[in-house]
């Protein structure tokens, strides 16, 4: 594409085509925009996040991250179209243009670049990291089981070959480890949100245990405004709950581990498919799946820009 | 590239906890190859698993044997992938 105006957000698109993208937005938005490296994969590609600031320092700042789960490829279609709808509303949309006034946002959109990379080049169906295990000629890790909150317990696999393998340690995994420690760096983070597919869920912590979490009250009210702003564009049904009580038991989660740090407002979306195409979602239902989705962001990240902590 | 051809996703109804149980059972036949999409949670929920084509027939008979309900979401995997990779092709020379 020329320009982030002709490109195609309706189609699906390789990790080459979207860290071009990201070039033009930066390039385009030079003022806002930044792309920042913040690691490398396990086989050696570079981890980017968008920065879109429009001033001041470390500022209270959003985290969204998509595609952590390489085969769910709405979440990083989506966070393209995040990415495009950020820079074009800054200044046009007051509310927007307040968050960003006083806030940052970094936006991860691949978030696993090797497992993306493996599902155009050779399994369209990989979810894992490419990382290898001695002892075991399984591939690749559950990036949404290896974080450092309730690691090894129940609602993960200490198997090298299942779907939900943990990793030997908690952050073993590169490109898990990159965002922690850009975390804690940042040191300045309320709002966490990681985006998969699908099943139409917006959960808040726990995952790895059945006690609720201090803010529960609160992450609910906001996971009930949130799922309305949603479903008032296209009629698409959320849940929204704790993952363990919505879903099931899932130990070393991302949204639990940013929660721990005291990230009060930690999401987990999982994204549409109203019909019966899973992870094979149509193109053509990208856009209003970001759209819809987008409302919901707005809402969490409006209610952290007017909830200072 | 890994074929898909055959492979079918079966869309699985738990109608109680018992049933989520036998589905965890499944899940554990490791030599079935078994790739959940949505995992066993609640009872209720939809449980989605793709089945590689070897497998189908005994799936089937474990499911039916069970009497758990389930329907077929997608016929061949390899179809879909196939659409997928035109869509994504044609729009690309567009």
């Amino acid at each position: 594409a020329r320009s982030t105006n002709t490109f195609n957000y309706a189609t699906y698109h390789t990790l080459e085509e979207i860290y071009d993208f990201m070039d033009l937005l930066a390039a385009e938005h030079p003022q806002l925009v930044s792309k920042l490296q913040i690691g490398s994969s396990y086989e050696g590609r570079p981890i980017y996040v968008l920065k879109f600031s429009t001033g001041g320092n470390n500022r209270p700042a959003i985290w969204i991250d998509t595609g952590i789960h390489s085969r769910e490829w709405v979440t990083q279609a989506s966070g393209v179209w995040f990415a495009k709808k950020i820079a074009q509303d800054y200044g046009q949309d007051p509310a927007f243009t307040a968050i960003l006034d006083n806030m940052d946002i970094f936006l991860e959109i691949v978030t696993n670049p090797d497992g993306f990379a493996f599902t155009h080049s050779k399994n369209r169906m990989w979810r894992k990291t490419r990382s290898l295990t001695s002892g075991s000629t399984c591939i690749g890790v559950d990036p949404n089981r290896n974080w450092d909150a309730g690691f090894g317990k129940a609602g993960s696999s200490s198997n090298p070959c299942s779907e939900t393998y943990r990793g030997k340690f908690a952050n073993s995994e590169v490109e898990v480890k990159s965002i922690v420690d850009f975390v804690k760096e940042h040191g300045n983070i309320k709002a966490f949100i990681s985006i998969h597919s699908y099943s139409q869920l917006l959960l808040y912590p726990f995952g790895y245990k059945r006690e609720s979490p201090a803010d529960k009250d609160e992450l609910d009210q906001v996971a009930k405004s949130a799922v309305e702003a949603l479903t008032s564009l296209y009629g698409t049904k959320f849940k929204y709950g704790s993952i363990i009580t919505t879903i099931y038991q899932a130990s070393g989660g991302t949204i639990d581990w940013t929660y721990d740090q005291g990230i009060k407002y930690s999401f987990t979306f999982e994204l549409r498919d109203t019909g019966r195409y899973g992870f094979l979602l149509p193109a053509s239902q990208i856009i209003p799946t970001a759209q819809e989705t987008w409302l919901a962001l707005l809402t969490i990240m409006e209610h952290t820009l007017n909830h200072p902590y | 590239k890994e074929d898909f051809v055959g492979h079918q996703v079966l869309r699985i109804s738990a109608a109680d906890e018992a049933q989520v149980q036998m589905v965890k059972e499944l899940e554990d036949l490791e030599h079935l190859q078994l790739d959940f999409w949505r995992g066993p949670a609640q009872p209720g929920s939809p449980i989605d698993v793709r089945v590689p084509f070897p497998s189908i027939q005994a799936v089937k008979v474990f499911l039916e044997a069970r009497g758990l309900r389930y329907t077929i979401m997608i016929e061949d995997v390899q179809s879909l992938l196939d659409d997928e990779q035109e869509q994504m092709f044609a729009s690309r020379s567009r």
